[in-house]
């Protein structure tokens, strides 16, 4: 299955 | 008190065509730095980071710190109203609740401005570290453009893949496939025509086209478009804005599980 995961599990909340 | 003076107007009528359709309402906010905005799509896999360098507007009065949420269809909306060639001046009053947008024709023979309610936006922002890329292709942006209209008629998805060989944009749907490839190509006339791919080791990632394409409309602030890419990061799809600053996109990958 393909998807794409949210920007936030890449990068941190300020 | 913001006063932000900007002479080549079209920039910022530009900027806001470019995102209004991936990004509903942003906080635009003003410093000592100049005017900014980080801004997610609704579904928080894209997202958009704008700055416009203080240095670039012919006044940039910023008081102190401002945060203005604005819904950016209505923005964009009040800029159409402004013609390309008109100076556009940026007005707020601190702890207001609108802003004012002033255009003044090139010749000072019309002046209007443009009242706006600002609106309050619980925006999550996100902190982006600089990172080292595996791979960077440096490409006329119009051509970009092109290779992600064509393929959408093909498919849904891009496969951007960099090797020794250059950088191809493969897709597949249910009619057939599609494979381009760019060649490095330093040697050009002009720089702006040329392709230069700054590769530390391949990289091969997926990504939705309907975004890839949502970003293109930022082509018309810059001759180049940067594409940075590494293994398992969003990829950065950079328009510099001539010397004021920058759009990025940034992407999320599909992901195989």
């Amino acid at each position: 299955e393909v998807f794409q995961r949210v920007l936030v599990t890449y990068f941190e909340c300020k | 008190m913001l006063e932000l003076r900007l002479l080549q107007g079209s920039l910022l009528k530009k900027v806001l065509e470019s995102i209004k359709d991936l990004v509903t309402e942003a906080n635009f906010d003003c410093s000592a730095t100049g005017f900014s905005l980080q801004a997610m799509d609704s579904s928080h896999v894209a997202l958009v980071a704008l700055l416009l360098r203080s240095e670039g507007f012919e006044h940039f009065r910023c008081d102190r710190n401002i945060s203005m949420g604005m819904k950016l269809v209505n923005m964009a909306m009040m800029l159409k109203c402004a013609g390309n060639d008109d100076i556009i001046t940026i007005k707020a009053d601190d702890g207001g609740d609108t802003v004012t947008f002033m255009f003044e024709s090139p010749n000072q023979d019309k002046i209007a401005d443009f009242e706006m309610k600002l609106m309050n936006i619980d925006s999550e922002h996100l902190g982006i570290p600089e990172a080292e890329y595996q791979a960077i292709v440096r490409m006329p942006s119009s051509e970009f453009a092109r290779i992600c209209k064509d393929l959408s008629t093909i498919g849904d998805t891009v496969i951007i893949s960099v090797t020794k060989e250059g950088v191809k944009f493969s897709t597949k749907g249910d009619i057939g496939t599609a494979n381009i490839v760019c060649r490095q190509n330093a040697t050009v006339d002009k720089p702006e025509d040329a392709i230069i791919i700054e590769m530390k080791e391949p990289v091969s990632l997926t990504f939705a086209l309907r975004y890839m394409n949502s970003f293109t409309k930022a082509t018309p602030l810059a001759n180049i478009v940067t594409i940075s890419l590494s293994s398992e990061l969003p990829v950065v799809v950079e328009y510099k804005i001539a010397e004021m600053g920058y759009i990025r996109f940034y992407l999320a990958p599909k992901i195989e599980e």
